[in-house]
């Protein structure tokens, strides 16, 4: 079936939904179909690709079981690259779906006839800033998890808690395939010695799984999506592209060794 | 009784963290006594003032009426500078307290009496990067609002959000004494468009709100978090303590002028 990847850090502002768009898109450019969930509130993939967010487009009734997911797929301007949005109502299902019989399975109840057609090569699901009902919902679903984290102190801290959480939710069996598919550094500047240190520290601990190429601060990525469009749409030559597009090819190297 | 200030903003990474732990730090310059509650299970704050996070010292016991606030008070290095630490079992606090009797008004039923003894001349509390229960719970018990805001496109998207909830909450009476204390612009960098492109944004929509102090883009006050100091005693004379000062004034005459 279609390998899902969420694509999670409870830390806010790291580059998850930058990462979605950009690593989406740049999948798509090397002939992959892709489906990007947008699973916030925020709905910052959504406006990211140049959707507009409209009520009742969210994956909200489908989590409640009222509504196929089919019914709310939508295409970008990519052909090869399609998109659940998301719209502020999302908030709300925190609480709907916490009621809900197996509430952490919704996602995976959902996206499972789709992951069986095989009509995708990958489907890729842009989380919120936090461990709750809607993450957790991502975790469950997906076969790998990739870890987009900032070049900074604070960040560094958060690391070892999504870290235990996923071995407590692959222990349990709440998400029985789900494994690190890697860690990528974001917002990296080679002229601070911060990011070196974090980007070392990263490196010690989790060889294995820190990605080799690192995305570098460039205020073109932070540009983009006031465009809605993704980097290598918005400006194919700078630096941003070239480290998405070599992150897509790392990505899938990894996934064909696996 | 002493004026309760949530620093909060659902974007993530935008710099509530670094805000509250940096006014806060100036405010007890400037010979005000400040309570600082960390209400955040990623403990930023509690790390950023150079506090362990220590199992059983977050505010959850508190909010589940379990204990009384003033037995999880602790020191910082600087004597006007209390603060209340966070720890990850915070996390867990939602679901609990989503559950409580007055889920809503639980932090503020914790706060009251410390309010009106008036030990403190501020009490700030940093906020995770959601609109759930924690960040409800600051609303609901606040006097202010303080919005740090990163000076890009997806920040600027959710700005509309919170004010919206600000207003729900006020008039619905859970908040009866909220009001928006100001929208600080963080992370600003004067070499790009975008930076100024949304800062001119923010004043022509929230003329009103807009503190006129920027706050730089400035790797020093990345770096203070990692000695746990606030940006004045790690670095006293960069562009970000001198920016961190210059908020406290303004913050301080605007409350003197209400
Ligand atoms: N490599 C980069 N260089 C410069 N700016 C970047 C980079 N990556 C992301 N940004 C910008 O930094 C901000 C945070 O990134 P983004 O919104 O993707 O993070 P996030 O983890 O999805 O945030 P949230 O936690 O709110 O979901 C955005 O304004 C984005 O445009
Ligand atoms: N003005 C600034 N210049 C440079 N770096 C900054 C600035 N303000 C904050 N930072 C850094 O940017 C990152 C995000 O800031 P911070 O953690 O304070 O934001 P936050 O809104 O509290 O994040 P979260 O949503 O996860 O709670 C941190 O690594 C912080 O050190
Ligand atoms: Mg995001
Ligand atoms: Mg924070």
């Amino acid at each position: 079936p279609t390998p899902i990847i969420a694509i999670a850090n409870q830390k806010g502002g790291v580059g998850k939904t930058t990462t979605a768009v950009n690593l989406a898109a740049c999948l798509a450019e090397r002939r992959k179909k892709v489906l990007l969930i947008d699973l916030d509130p925020q709905a910052n993939a959504t406006s990211g690709l140049g959707l507009a967010k409209t009520e009742g487009a969210s994956i909200y009734d489908v989590l409640l079981g009222d509504r196929p997911l089919a019914e709310i797929i939508q295409q970008s301007n990519d052909p090869r690259l399609d998109i659940v949005a998301s719209e502020v109502d999302l908030a709300g299902a925190e609480i709907d779906v916490a009621r809900a019989d197996q509430y952490l399975q919704r996602l995976a109840m959902a996206l499972e006839p789709l992951a069986h057609q095989e009509s995708y090569h990958f489907i890729l699901v842009d989380c919120p800033p936090s461990l709750g009902i809607l993450t957790m919902n991502a975790l469950c679903a997906a076969d790998g998890l990739l870890i987009p984290m900032q070049c900074e102190y604070y960040a560094l801290e958060g690391i070892s808690v999504i870290l235990n959480l996923v071995n407590k939710l692959h222990e349990s069996g709440a998400a029985p395939r789900l494994a690190v598919e890697g860690i990528v550094m974001t917002m990296y500047d080679m002229r601070t010695n911060l990011s070196r240190q974090v980007v070392e520290e990263i490196r010690n601990h989790f060889p294995d799984k820190i990605y080799d190429s690192l995305i570098p601060r460039s205020v073109r990525l932070a540009e983009a999506p006031s465009h809605g469009l993704p980097i290598i749409a918005y400006d194919p030559n700078c630096t941003g592209a070239a480290a998405y597009r070599q992150l897509a090819r790392e990505f899938l190297k990894r996934r064909r060794n696996m």
